[in-house]
């Protein structure tokens, strides 16, 4: 009657080396197997991979949106304040989105809130011409947040639907530049009157466990709402997406996928257990 | 911190100084699982452990007074046999320019790292050029320039819409060479590790140029993903050295410990912020301080 199990300390040692070379992070991998080992008691499992579709399961409840709080509103104006650390992917990650709402037939328009980085305005004019949108800017080394009130008059004088407001790069331990970016939404929420605000966190899909520490400093500084997820387009599985999804509550609103403005998705739970736990 | 963590398993125990297997085995357990929280590499903890396991046998750990001392030491020490080495060099080419080939992964900071490396050498009185070999990031040349501008150091580039970067590397190679540069360095597209055109039109630009110095830039906040695209520009373009950025954040840096352990490849430089002087040559120990946390 007793067959042997095949759920043994190989097979739980594998499925640990599994999530954390993922990125799931240490913490984030004990308790999912916790909970894994009380279904195969409770379930009775017998099979390695009845037990991995269970995980394949929790994870994407884990990632699972469980609000209906829309990532993008469609019937209302909004205004979406890009955020994040240097180099995660904030401007190209702006361009995809502007790729999508204008095939929805939205009426966009971006705001060149990066003042401070070499070729920054350049980068995200080139876009805005490429994609046909207009570019609200001043020169390079203006105040950012001056930068914002201009588009979001210029965005209600034009009736936009969707105001992108692209910010320069930060790493969450810089003090005034997170004050500096507390400024900036501050801006957009005393002038943003008609349009609905939403914060983007962008996270490259590279990041190890410091993309949960991201996640929480300019959640706490910002209100971040939801999260773009970048560069899934190469061997990094983003597994640190659990542990923000998890412990913070913010869910995963995007992903990228390339360097090309079509090159984005909307974030796809079971699709992303499937690939982090083939 | 990984003392305290050790304290806490040693601590429990009485003044019998008299350790068994499953204490040091508790205690290694800690030490694996704070490497991997400083997303050290899976497999690069796991032998790590089993180096400091051998070490801490060999010692007779379970005798001593302080096995929680002891422990942190033995994983101190193999930090620094890891991370430490030699010290950094630029290496010079028989004639000049001695060319300096910048490559890595997406937004790691290789641009801000052309200008950062530019300005360090010219302190110490070399003539220096930057090529912008990069043609397809929107206005990444715009960057280049832009930051050689700003610190008045020469800048090679040519229109990205009508050019390739093998033809802006021989060219700013040649203008180089006429012009008597020391150091001539390539900034060149982040790309893939697993993108074969791309990773072949690297060793296109390397063939062309034959650089003494190709330096993976690594994002200090890397996470597993480290050595699988780390290992395979080493792999694929051979990398003599690596630069650490954006240490000036919290990210503990466990990437460094994985690449240097897996690929032998030495730290040489680390980035502690945007500006081009928040530049330095690496120290081992700053590594492995982050790492025990
Ligand atoms: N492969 C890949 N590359 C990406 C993706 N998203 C962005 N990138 C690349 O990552 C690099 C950095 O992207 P940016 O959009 O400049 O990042 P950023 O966050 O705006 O950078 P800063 O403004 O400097 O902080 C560029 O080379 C992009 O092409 C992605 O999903 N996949
Ligand atoms: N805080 C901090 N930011 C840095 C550091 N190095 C680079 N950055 C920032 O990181 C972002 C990306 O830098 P880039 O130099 O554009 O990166 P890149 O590797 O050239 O990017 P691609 O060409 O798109 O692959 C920019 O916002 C830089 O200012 C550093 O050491 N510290
Ligand atoms: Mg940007
Ligand atoms: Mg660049």
């Amino acid at each position: 009657i007793f067959s042997r199990s095949n759920i043994d300390d190989d097979f739980w040692d594998e499925l640990e080396e599994a999530l954390v070379i993922s990125d799931v992070g240490v913490n984030t991998t004990m308790s999912l197997i916790d909970d894994l080992r009380d279904i195969v008691k409770d379930e009775s499992l017998k099979e390695p991979d009845q037990v991995r579709v269970r995980m394949r399961e929790l994870i994407a409840e884990m990632l699972s949106d469980s609000s209906d709080f829309d990532a993008i509103p469609e019937k209302e104006p909004v205004v979406l304040l890009v955020v994040g650390v240097n180099g995660a992917g904030k401007t190209t990650s702006i361009a995809k989105l502007v790729d999508v709402a204008k095939s929805e037939g939205r009426n966009v328009m971006l705001a060149a809130a990066d003042t401070f980085r070499a070729g920054a305005i350049e980068q995200i004019n080139i876009w805005g011409d490429r994609l046909g949108v207009p570019v609200i800017s001043q020169q390079a080394g203006s105040d950012p947040g001056a930068v914002a009130f201009d588009a979001l008059n210029a965005a209600r004088a034009r009736n936009v639907d969707l105001l992108i407001i692209d910010t320069a790069g930060r790493l969450h331990t810089t003090h005034n530049l997170m004050e500096e970016l507390r400024k900036v939404r501050g801006i957009v929420e005393k002038n943003g009157t008609g349009f609905t605000e939403r914060i983007l966190l962008v996270i490259d899909g590279t990041t190890g466990q410091n993309g949960l520490m991201q996640a929480k400093s300019f959640t706490e500084a910002v209100d971040c709402n939801g999260v773009f997820l970048t560069k899934l387009d190469g061997t990094a599985k983003g597994g640190v997406a659990l542990a923000i999804a998890g412990e913070l509550g913010l869910p995963i609103w995007f992903i990228g996928t390339g360097e090309k403005s079509a090159d984005m998705s909307a974030f796809d739970a079971e699709a992303f257990a499937s690939a982090l736990l083939p | 911190s990984l003392s305290d963590k050790l304290g806490g398993v040693f601590g429990k125990l009485t003044n019998s100084g008299k350790l068994s297997e499953k204490d040091i085995d508790a205690a290694l357990r800690e030490v694996r699982l704070a490497l991997l929280e400083a997303d050290v590499d899976f497999k690069v903890a796991r032998q790590f452990v089993k180096n400091v396991k051998e070490r801490a046998d060999g010692e007779k750990v379970y005798a001593s007074l302080t096995p929680g001392q002891s422990v942190i030491r033995i994983v101190r020490d193999e930090l620094a046999q890891i991370l430490g080495g030699e010290a950094v060099e630029i290496a010079r080419a028989d004639k000049p320019p001695s060319v300096i080939m910048l490559v890595g992964l997406q937004g790691a900071g290789k641009t801000t790292l052309a200008a950062k490396l530019a300005l360090w050498l010219r302190k110490q009185k070399h003539p220096v050029m930057m090529a912008a070999c990069d043609l397809q990031r929107p206005a990444a040349v715009d960057q280049l320039n832009q930051l050689g501008k700003q610190l008045d150091l020469s800048v090679y580039s040519e229109e990205p819409s009508s050019s390739t970067p093998v033809k802006v590397a021989k060219a700013a190679y040649k203008k180089a060479a006429d012009e008597g540069v020391h150091y001539l360095i390539l900034d060149t597209a982040g790309r893939l590790a697993i993108d074969n055109d791309l990773m072949g039109e690297l060793e296109e630009i390397r063939d062309a140029t034959s650089p003494v110095e190709t330096l993976l830039v690594l994002d200090a906040m890397t996470g597993q993903d480290a050595v699988r695209s780390g290992g395979e520009f080493n792999d694929r373009i051979g990398v003599s050295g690596m630069v650490l950025t954006k240490m000036d954040g919290d990210a503990r840096g466990g990437a460094a410990l994985s690449m240097r352990s897996a690929t032998g490849v030495p730290i040489k430089f680390i980035g502690v912020g945007e500006r081009p002087d928040q530049f330095e040559v690496y120290h081992p120990d700053r590594i492995a301080s982050r790492i025990l946390g």
